[in-house]
């Protein structure tokens, strides 16, 4: 989706996308 | 696992015979980090269980600017213990490939 960033590093591909709502500890 | 405050889960199910796998670090409780971390969202990377170590893996999210460098050991100490169950379930659920 248009909110995943694909960053590089090393060699290493690192994927980031928003935690689903669900997934986050209720603070 | 000790709450690190960093949460690794899997991101693809496990058949047990892959040497990489996926794996996705997310922040829950950004208190327990030492430095500032940005707001990343889920850091999607493989892990290499037979030739990297967590320690590399947390080092280069250092390195690409998603954590603080005082953080690195909460990382790799996150990754690890994740990476320990991995192997665990492997050895326990299919012996015969190990």
């Amino acid at each position: 989706n248009s909110f995943t960033q694909v960053v590089h590093s090393a060699g290493r591909r690192f994927i980031v996308s928003p935690v689903p709502e669900s997934r986050l500890r209720e603070q | 696992a000790e709450d690190t405050g960093v949460r690794v889960e899997l991101a693809e199910e496990d058949d047990g015979r892959k040497s990489s796998i996926a794996l996705r670090l997310w922040v829950e409780d950004a208190k327990k980090l030492k430095g500032k971390s940005k707001d990343n969202g889920a850091i999607e990377f493989t892990f290499e269980l037979e030739k990297e170590t967590p320690d590399d893996v947390a080092q280069e999210m250092v390195d690409a600017g998603f954590f603080h460098e005082s953080d690195v050991k909460i990382i790799a100490k996150s990754i690890r213990d994740r990476v320990a169950l991995i192997q665990w379930r492997r050895e326990r659920i299919c012996p015969m490939l190990h």
